[in-house]
C-alpha cells in the first residue's frame, strides 16, 4: 500500500474513508496542514497534478497522483480491507457503489437543506427521508445476521457505507427515526467506536434533535 | 431503449446543486 | 472470474459495463431473456435474491448474488481489466468513480430531459451542458498522450467511462459539440468500435440533431 499526503478539508467524510483505511493497513497517510479548500485547490501547483481542482486528492511519496475517495482509500488498503476471497472482494465494490449511488444522494438531499446549507424543497426533502427509509430497512434486514457488511472482518465496505452515513446519524436521524433500525444501529455504532475509526473521526456524536432548514 | 423504462431509473438529476452547496459550504468552514 | 446469469432489460448501459467485461475476461455470462423489467424484479423470487429489485443484478452459477453494475463487471473482469500495477488499480477505481459521480449525474440531467423522461429546467439542463464541457475538456486533456485511460490496454476505466458516455453521444452531443474534443472523440471511438464492444452494444450511432424537450 501506498504512502503520501492527503488533500483534504476537515470533516470530510469522503476524506475519512482513506484516513481509516490507512490505520487499518498502516499505510502512512499524513494530511496537508497547509491545504486551504478554495485556495489551495485553486493555484497553478495544486491544478497541474489535479487538473479537476477537487479534494480529496491523494500524492504519493512516489509521486502518483489520485483523486476520487474510493481510488484513494483502495490505494492505501490492504488486501484484508478489499475483501477475502474473489466474491468478497466484489460485495465489497457492490457496497462503495451503494454507499455513494443510492446513500449519499439520499444523505445530501435530506441533511443540505436541513443545515440550511441548500435550499429546502418540501417534495424533494420528503422523498429524501423515504429513501433514507428504505436505506436503512435494507441494511437492517441484510445485517441482521451479520457484524461486518462483508466477511468476518472490517473492509472498505463497512468504511464506505459507515462514513456515507455520518452526516445522517449526526444531523437528521434523531432517535425516534433509527430506533426501529437495531441492527444497522448496532453496526454503525460498533464502527464508528472502533479506536483506529475513532482516531480519525473522533469520539461520534449522534443527532439527539433533527436540524431544520432556517432561512 | 424504451423511454418508459429509462423514466423508471433511479437518477440523481440535481447533484449539482449539492455539489455545489457541500463545496459553498466547506469553502466558508475553510475561512 | 465467474458465470452466470444477468438480469437486465436490453440497452442498459449500466449493464453494458459487465457484458464488455465478461467478452474481454472469456467469462460465460448470459442475459435472462425471460427478464421483463417491472415485472420479474418486483417478483418474490427475485426479490429474495436481490432484496433492492434494481437491475443489473447477477447470479453465478454458485448461486453467489450480486448488484450494482461496478460489482459485477468487477466479478466477472480478468486480473488485466483491473489494472496490473497497484497504482494502475487504483487510477482503474479513480475512473469507474469519476465515472459514476461526475459523468453520469450531468449526462442525465443533459440527457433525460432532452428525451422527455423528465421535466425540463433550463438552468439545470445549462448547467448540466457546462458540467459536460468541464468532463469533455479534462478527458481531452488526459487522452492527448493515450490510447487507454489506463496502462497500455483497456480495462474496466475504459469500459466505464465509455458507458458512462454513451448516452451523451448518442442523443445530445451533436458534432458541433463534440469537434472541439478530439482526443476524447478518438479513444471513444476506439472503445465502441472494438470488436468485443460491438458484440454487446451493437454498431454505434453517434448523435446527429441533438435531442430536444418536447412537453
Amino acid at each position: 500500500m501506498a504512502s503520501g499526503t492527503l488533500y483534504t478539508y476537515s470533516n470530510n467524510s469522503r476524506a475519512y474513508k482513506a484516513l481509516i483505511a490507512a490505520q487499518y493497513s498502516g499505510a502512512d497517510v499524513k494530511v496537508d496542514p497547509a491545504f486551504e479548500f478554495g485556495v489551495t485547490n485553486k493555484d497553478e501547483t495544486f491544478l497541474k497534478k489535479f487538473p479537476l481542482g477537487k479534494v480529496p486528492a491523494f500524492e504519493s511519496n512516489k509521486k502518483e497522483y489520485l483523486t476520487e475517495s474510493n481510488a484513494i482509500a483502495y490505494f492505501v488498503s490492504n488486501e484484508q480491507l478489499k475483501g477475502s476471497t474473489p466474491y468478497e472482494k466484489a460485495l465489497v465494490q457492490q457496497f462503495i457503489s451503494y454507499a455513494d449511488n443510492e446513500i449519499l444522494p439520499a444523505s445530501h438531499a435530506w441533511v443540505y437543506p436541513s443545515l440550511s446549507v441548500a435550499q429546502f424543497n418540501k417534495l424533494s426533502v420528503e422523498r429524501a427521508i423515504e429513501d433514507v427509509k428504505g436505506i436503512f430497512t435494507y441494511l437492517n434486514n441484510y445485517l441482521l445476521t451479520r457484524t461486518y457488511l462483508v466477511g468476518e472482518r472490517i473492509t472498505l465496505a463497512d468504511i464506505s457505507v459507515a462514513c456515507s452515513l455520518l452526516q445522517l446519524y449526526q444531523h437528521v436521524i434523531n432517535p425516534e427515526f433509527r430506533q426501529p433500525y437495531v441492527n444497522v444501529n448496532r453496526w454503525f455504532d460498533t464502527i464508528v467506536n472502533q479506536p483506529k475509526v475513532v482516531k480519525v473521526i473522533g469520539k461520534f456524536e449522534y443527532c439527539v434533535k433533527s436540524a431544520e432548514f432556517n432561512q | 431503449m424504451s423511454l418508459e423504462i429509462l423514466a423508471q431509473e433511479k437518477v440523481w438529476l440535481e447533484k449539482a446543486k449539492y455539489a455545489d452547496a457541500e463545496r459553498l459550504y466547506y469553502e466558508k468552514m475553510s475561512k
